[in-house]
């Protein structure tokens, strides 16, 4: 039985779709077999993976009548598939907020899935609207990138205090995968301030690999692919590929 | 009679706050009246603008019963005043939606702040939700800041569909104040390669003055101040102060 996990922070911009590509990609590549959910009505998760819009999207599946087989696009790289998003997510939200048990509609669309994958990762909205909440309540556990700037602490307790609120109310097997710091650049007094904080904050659940700025990961999406596929050599690869074994350490234990 | 403009891209971390905070205090050295008004959940404009949670929000004149002026913070820069966000505006999407001509509530509650001031920059979160819609109604035009980076292109066809629907249905008088190019590193052929993209699409409406990415500007927040009063000698604050001249001769000739 695969694992599902939120890719999730409503703060923008921290990292959490290059995350999702990337830490999905790595897994991917040792082999791991992978679905990538896209439930953020900008799809860039979809188009970081190439998708072209041509067939039935994530908002068919939580909103119209698609069947689950429908709207996923097999190996958008090997042993990685994809639900993508369109622009028809963006009046989802009103729209499931009308709906009966709104909270559930993921966890059930998607429960089928859940045999026939390892790992199945969310990439979140940057927000914590009802898209966000579908997610989590469908996840076993929340990774959470963290971007090594000062706004991106500011919101780490309203994260907190919302996943509570979904293990309590709508989860209660809710758990924190970890807590990935991203962009960190060496050079700079400031990362290393913000990485020390967040270990203070989350101690053992910061994974010790580091995700450095590194261009190639931000030129990656223009060609539609992960950065490992773009540039193995790259900082950002070997990042990735690094935390991706570290993930595995983490997941083998259990 | 002042200006009201929203500053908004639902593409997340592409400098929404750093510029609402940054352009505001360039404008009140030059001794322009200005009002901030916070209504993004995360409260970053507020924080970076030493806001401690001790008074009424933009929480309580949206859906409280608090008045105008008690939600004002004077002076938190000379000249620059600030009505800022809490922690309660987390749950004011599902609220506002259930209220009457809830698109125009921001509007009808900002009217009288018009006349004190020269601008009113409304700081958007990263979402095209009921929070946003309200404050482009309320709003005479729309500053939209574009991070040099591919997903940031993404996301622009989305954010003009939904100006354009404001435009048509809520708020005839609805513009496109301009287009700021953010975090733009001249080492990187990305970033020129995005700026071409958005210079493009948006012509004439692109300022010339590009924010580069500089590491005062994002060390600024976490003492409370904008960029200008953190480090007048960095390069984040001589850009600002460039696009505050840029911005004044725009809306001279009207
Ligand atoms: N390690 C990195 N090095 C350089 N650039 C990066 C890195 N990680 C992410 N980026 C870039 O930073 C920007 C923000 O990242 P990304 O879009 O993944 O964040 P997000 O949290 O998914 O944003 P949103 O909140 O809008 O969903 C993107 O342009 C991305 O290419
Ligand atoms: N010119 C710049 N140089 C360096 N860092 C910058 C610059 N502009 C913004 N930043 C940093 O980038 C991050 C994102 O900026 P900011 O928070 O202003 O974006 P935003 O669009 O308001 O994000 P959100 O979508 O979460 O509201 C912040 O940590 C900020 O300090
Ligand atoms: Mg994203
Ligand atoms: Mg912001």
């Amino acid at each position: 039985r695969g694992k599902v996990i939120s890719v999730a922070n409503q703060k923008g911009g921290v990292g959490k779709t290059t995350t999702a590509i990337n830490l999905s990609a790595s897994l991917a590549v040792a082999e791991k077999k992978i679905l990538v959910i896209d439930i953020d009505p900008q799809g860039n998760s979809s188009s970081g993976l190439s998708f072209q819009n041509s067939q039935p999207s994530v908002y068919d599946l939580l909103i119209g009548d698609a069947k689950l087989p429908e709207t996923i696009v097999k190996d958008v790289v090997p042993y990685l598939d994809l639900i993508p998003a369109t622009i028809d997510l963006v009046g989802a939200e009103v729209e499931l907020l009308e709906m009966e048990d709104r909270e559930y509609i993921l966890k059930e669309r998607i429960e089928k899935a859940r045999s026939q994958y390892d790992y199945i990762f969310i990439d979140c909205p940057p927000t914590l609207g009802i898209l966000t909440l579908n997610a989590l309540t469908a996840s076993d556990s929340v990774l959470i990138p963290v971007q090594c700037e000062y706004f991106a602490l500011e919101g780490l307790g309203q994260l907190l205090k919302t996943i509570k609120l979904v293990k309590d109310r709508f989860n209660k097997n809710l758990s924190i995968e970890g807590v990935i710091l991203t962009m960190y650049d060496a050079r700079l007094k400031l990362s290393e301030q913000v990485a020390e904080e967040v270990r203070k904050y989350f101690e053992d659940k910061v994974f010790s690999t580091k995700i450095h700025r590194n261009v190639r990961v931000s030129e990656a999406p223009s060609h539609g692919k992960p950065v490992l596929m773009y540039d193995a050599l790259s900082m950002g690869a070997k990042n990735y590929l690094e935390l991706a074994q570290e993930f595995l350490g983490r997941n083998k234990k259990k």
